[in-house]
């Protein structure tokens, strides 16, 4: 049969920072061709494609939930690929090679992991997963 | 054809406009 593929609406209005990426205006209307986990997705509007920020989207239809992983309160281990300083307050500032422990594997591309005692988001896209066991 | 997204971590919007997390 056909393909579905889901709407949804900008939030805020996204400028696009290279050329595979797709530039969104609030209210605009995008249908969702690609989802990566690293919170990209890629989107097309009209005539136009792109990868754009999870983040800045919304369903159309009401809260995509269902698609999101429960969290995992025991953490996964995963392992920071390249140094990271955060730039808002709720981010944790990791360094390549620490491990951390992934609490909430989030769609738009931000984990919750916790690192000793402070929790705090991280991009996914700096995050391997750890072959040792928890 | 799709490329590959981008490697830089997804922009988060401004904290006012952000959807809430569940």
């Amino acid at each position: 049969g056909p393909i579905i593929l889901q709407s949804y609406r900008a939030i805020a209005d996204y400028e696009k920072s290279s050329k595979t990426e797709l530039s969104v205006k609030a209210e605009d209307e995008v249908e969702v061709v690609e989802k990566d986990e690293n919170g990209w997705w890629f989107c097309q509007m009209k005539n136009k494609r792109g990868w754009v920020p999870a983040a800045y989207l919304e369903p159309l239809d009401g809260p995509d939930e269902s698609e999101e992983q429960d969290p995992d309160y025991a953490g996964e281990l995963h392992i920071a690929t390249k140094d990271y300083s955060g730039e808002l307050q709720d981010e944790l500032d990791i360094k390549k090679g620490e491990t951390v422990e992934v609490i909430h594997k989030l769609l738009d591309g931000w984990w919750v992991v916790r690192r000793g005692s402070v929790t705090g988001y991280f991009p996914a896209t700096y995050l391997k997963k750890s072959g040792e066991a928890v | 054809t799709i490329k590959r997204p981008p490697e830089n971590p997804p922009p988060r919007p401004p904290p006012e406009v952000r959807r809430k997390q569940a």
